[in-house]
């Protein structure tokens, strides 16, 4: 699943 | 980083810069919806905010600056610098049937009920629906200009990278991000009606794309 917090993407 | 998402990010960048120096050169917006580069300025104000509280990468600080600075830069050339050839007769879409639902909607779903999580829920939204003004300014006006549909082209090329580029994550990190793929999905889709149009008639050479 995705860290909510840590959007890595542009 | 992979390089679905390298050349997805390129290829926004592209478009991003074939947009604005067509504006600049021609000194004209003209065929241009100066509603879906707001509502692009708007997409991202809202998700890099994070810009002073999370440091990512180099790569992603100067990307997102870049992006923001071309955005605004390209909304005043439009609003401002040359809004007499602005033509906002056809710039007609009611953008507010978009803002309403994104809104509303990235406060029903999101990851956390955070001012800055859903700000970025919204960003998310609001970029699968924020080029439908040019394109609905192109069905309206009946045409557009080569350029226009180079910058759309690259646009879509970017999505389209972007959906690679979450099947690669998924496959090798087991990276899923629900929000971001399923907006994603539906982004991508507006463009396919587009990009048949765009393969059979642009690249014909028929310089000009104009809709039946």
């Amino acid at each position: 699943s995705i860290d909510p917090a840590r959007h890595d993407e542009l | 980083m992979n390089i679905f998402r390298l050349s997805g990010d390129v290829c926004h960048l592209v478009a991003i810069i074939i947009l604005f120096l067509k504006i600049w050169r021609s000194k004209s917006c003209a065929g241009i919806s100066g509603k879906s580069q707001l509502l692009f300025a708007l997409v991202f104000t809202t998700r890099y905010l994070d810009l002073f509280t999370a440091f990512i990468s180099i790569y992603n600080t100067v990307m997102k600056v870049v992006f923001l600075v071309l955005a605004y830069a390209t909304v005043s050339l439009i609003y401002f610098r040359f809004r007499k050839s602005y033509d906002s007769e056809s710039d007609s879409f009611r953008v507010e049937f978009l803002l309403v639902p994104v809104a509303g909607l990235s406060f029903l779903e999101n990851y956390s009920f955070t001012p800055l999580e859903i700000l970025w829920t919204f960003s998310i939204y609001l970029e699968s629906v924020a080029i439908l003004p040019q394109l609905f300014m192109i069905t309206k006006t009946g045409e557009a200009e080569s350029i226009t549909t180079h910058y759309l082209f690259f646009l879509g090329l970017y999505r389209t990278l972007y959906l690679a580029n979450w099947v690669w994550r998924y496959h090798e990190e087991g990276f899923f991000d629900q929000i971001a793929v399923v907006s994603g999905v539906v982004q991508t889709i507006f463009y396919c009606d587009f990009f048949y149009l765009y393969f059979t008639r642009v690249l014909r050479g028929s310089g000009k794309m104009t809709l039946p």
